[in-house]
């Protein structure tokens, strides 16, 4: 991911 | 499996946890509600591993931000085929070259 880009997650099991 | 939302890191985007759930992730960009969304074919036998329907979260999450009046954004796949109608009063015209309606883009719409 480009440094100026955050990432959030919803993770399924 | 899951979702998830890729962002500029300088806008101010909160996760809501106590409305996420399995493949629906709830963000909010100061009075805007964000969610991102993987709803499986209305026939799929995906239904029976939720704890909570990802589809009846949806539901609640549209009655919150109504009630809340706030917009929300919804981004996903929801497979839900709308061919050309719209939603609302005085929709902006939509032309899809999928003319298909299914019966979960009618509920959606």
């Amino acid at each position: 991911l480009p440094e100026q880009f955050s990432i959030i997650e919803q993770s399924r099991p | 499996g899951g979702v998830a939302a890729v962002f500029r890191k300088h806008l101010p985007i909160t996760k809501h946890p106590d409305l996420c759930s399995d493949d629906v992730l709830v963000l909010a960009l100061n009075d805007v509600f964000l969610v991102s969304i993987y709803l499986p074919p209305a026939s799929s036998p995906a239904y029976r591993a939720y704890e909570v329907s990802p589809v009846d979260r949806l539901q609640e999450l549209a009655g919150l931000a109504a009630t809340l009046d706030m917009p929300m954004i919804i981004g996903g796949d929801l497979n839900a085929r709308t061919g050309n109608l719209t939603a609302g009063i005085d929709p902006p015209p939509r032309s899809s070259p999928d003319l298909t309606v299914c019966s979960r883009g009618r509920s959606l719409l």
